[in-house]
């Protein structure tokens, strides 16, 4: 478009040095570029169907083949667990998934929570078939009506030295397990965060690695009861399921004890530190945060080409339209939150560095610095989605009616950034966790 | 703010809540004083609902004590994460080695993006962040001539996103800009529009009415 030639013929700065910038440096660009390529021409993966036609189920199927396609390429490529939720930011998922992906849990709680909450034995015994598919997995923390409050869950571990095993129980229909994304119809095993007793005596919510359907018959198991919730405001093949246990036995050695233990004789050794459970989620929200940024540099681009594009008004000197991007009320609508992008992403990016350490200090024993990143990444989740689904609105509206249709990406966008305001943490709760850490301080 | 715990470890994020407040004056285009007064703002909500809540616990149980505070702790949370995520920014562009006019424009988005801070919550930047009614109006004016400042540069700016067409999938946000073709081609995919008359309008309505 020639209006777009002219913005781009002498750009005040080298866009190329900006994008190192935003990824974080050279090497990160060429990282990111690489993956890209071989995500947009992987022969399973490049030819893409609008799905905005399609049936639930068809794009269920749709969503899924493409989903484990991409599964198998991260296998192939043997990428970090740690790197796999940025392969899987919205900017690619979009690309892969678009109605959600529901092999996303799977990546991003169920692998990493393996790796960070099972001991070494455990991490062995089951990673070869995670990585192989034998395993698909998700993570099934929330209730029907017990949310962000964790240690309102209900569903019960209790433990019977005799059997060495854990009875898996749901009490009643609110403690149902509600929301996992990939438990509906995809997963065959589910990290449970569940409350454990021993000797009769509670001792708090702790994961166990469960079975739920048959590996080669995929028939739910025994005393397991298991669908898919229905649709939503958006990511609808995110495949989000219920989950219930009647008196499901669990073996012992199935409790994921990196940081607390069930001894064969029932006897309970604490975890070194309160949060030390906790990380998962710590992880998940540095990764909500920067994987929503994601979202909000996809509108931002959109909006910003609309803006220069779009021509109303009374026509100028020149016989032409003004350009909307012209109107200070349009400049306020799309450029805040083009300087949004930039700031949120770097600051996301140093709690993502903060992460990194403070995981590699807690492996080590020291978890000093534990209660503040969880705090921090509490915060920061809560702050960074709502300022993203904020912004993305004000992205839709400033592309007026066109901004209205699916076809423009900015409505799946919003729907997007707005879950991430509800999900792995409700906002309100998170930043009351925070302020708790705070007024402590 | 409790006043309960030991200091915080150097480089803590909370480590502000345990200093005096920083007292730069506020001076509009003055990145380094934006960031002190979001710094001000912070310390102020949570140190004034710190106080609130050890005066309520003096005379009320605990949950009933901090459930009078809920709206004013979740707003001190969000002071506390605006000023997390200015100062790592504030920083990240201090030790930035790119050029100066990278440089430059990180600096000319932070200062669009400390002004709309505080146009968002003049209330809190008058209250906790020690600025007039008169810095408010000065602010508004300012951000609106950032704007300005920052209009000519913005398709450069989302270009070096470096987002492929296929990845953003979108009529209006193309590379190239041809937004009403798409927009053609995507509505001839509607079902509806195969034939011209659809066969829902005789089963649906003409036999009907």
């Amino acid at each position: 478009h020639p209006d777009l030639a002219v913005e781009r013929a002498s750009p005040a700065f080298d866009i190329e040095e900006m994008t190192n910038f935003v990824d974080g440096g050279k090497d990160k660009t060429e990282m990111k570029r690489n993956t890209w390529s071989k995500v947009l021409n992987h022969p399973e993966l490049r030819n893409t169907k609008a799905t905005e036609y399609m049936s639930h189920e068809e794009k269920y199927r749709y969503n899924l083949s493409r989903a484990t396609a991409m599964l198998k390429l991260i296998d192939e490529e043997g990428m970090d667990v740690n790197e796999i939720s940025k392969v899987m930011s919205h900017t690619v998922s979009g690309f892969t998934t678009p109605d959600g992906n529901p092999l996303a849990v799977h990546q991003v709680m169920f692998v990493p929570t393996l790796m960070n909450q099972a001991d070494d034995e455990q991490v062995s015994r089951w990673l070869g078939d995670v990585f192989n598919g034998t395993i698909v997995g998700t993570y099934a923390q929330t209730e029907l009506s017990h949310g962000t409050f964790v240690r309102g869950l209900r569903t019960t571990a209790t433990y019977d030295p005799a059997s060495r095993t854990f009875d898996l129980h749901t009490p009643d229909v609110s403690a149902a397990k509600w929301w996992p994304g990939g438990l509906g119809t995809t997963a065959n095993h589910a990290v449970v965060m569940a409350q454990l007793y021993t000797d009769g005596q509670p001792r708090g919510i702790h994961p166990f690695m469960v079975a739920i359907r048959d590996r080669e018959t995929h028939r739910p198991l025994p005393g397991i009861t298991v669908g898919e919730i229905g649709p939503k405001l958006g990511q609808n093949t995110l495949n989000n399921g219920y989950l219930l246990f009647d008196h499901v036995k669990v073996p012992r050695e199935n409790m994921l004890m990196r940081n607390a233990r069930v001894n064969e004789d029932g006897s309970y050794t604490k975890p070194s530190h309160q949060k030390a459970s906790y990380g998962t989620m710590v992880f998940t929200r540095v990764a909500i945060a920067l994987d929503t940024v994601d979202a909000l540099q996809i509108a931002a681009t959109i909006a910003a080409r609309y803006s220069i594009v779009r021509r109303q008004g009374e026509p100028r000197d020149d016989g032409q339209e003004p350009q909307i991007i012209d109107y200070q009320t349009q400049q306020l609508k799309v450029l805040p939150h083009i300087a949004a992008c930039y700031v949120l992403r770097a600051s996301t990016a140093r709690l993502w560095e903060h992460h990194t350490h403070v995981t590699s200090e807690v492996r080590g024993g020291d978890t000093a610095l534990l209660p503040e990143l969880h705090a921090t990444a509490c915060c920061l989740k809560a702050l960074v989605t709502q300022d993203c689904s904020e912004a993305i609105e004000a992205l839709r509206l400033s592309c007026g009616g066109h901004g209205y249709m699916t076809a423009s990406r900015l409505p799946a966008l919003y729907a997007y950034a707005t879950a991430g305001a509800t999900y792995e943490g409700e906002n309100t709760v998170l930043l009351l966790q925070t302020a708790r850490y705070l007024v402590k301080q | 703010a409790g006043g309960s715990h030991a200091p915080p470890a150097a480089g803590s994020a909370v480590t502000y809540l345990s200093r005096p407040a920083d007292d730069t004056p506020f001076a509009v285009g003055s990145p380094a004083a934006y960031v002190a007064a979001v710094g001000r703002v912070a310390r102020g909500r949570v140190t004034e609902v710190a106080a609130a809540l050890q005066a309520d616990r003096q005379t009320m149980p605990e949950p009933d004590a901090w459930n009078q505070s809920l709206v004013q702790l979740v707003a001190a949370a969000l002071a506390h994460g605006r000023y997390f995520v200015v100062r790592e920014f504030a920083e990240v562009v201090s030790q930035q080695s790119s050029s100066r006019a990278i440089q430059q424009m990180l600096e000319l988005l932070f200062s669009v993006y400390l002004a709309h801070a505080v146009s968002r919550a003049e209330g809190d930047f008058i209250t906790y962040g020690g600025l007039t009614p008169s810095d408010i109006r000065l602010n508004r004016r300012h951000l609106l001539r950032l704007l300005a400042e920052l209009r000519p540069h913005m398709i450069p700016l989302t270009d070096a996103f470096d987002l492929p067409d296929r990845l953003i999938n979108s009529t209006l946000g193309a590379w190239d800009g041809d937004v009403y073709r798409r927009m053609f081609e995507q509505a001839s995919h509607s079902p509806l529009n195969t034939d011209e008359v659809p066969a829902s309008f005789h089963q649906a309505m003409r036999s009907k009415l």
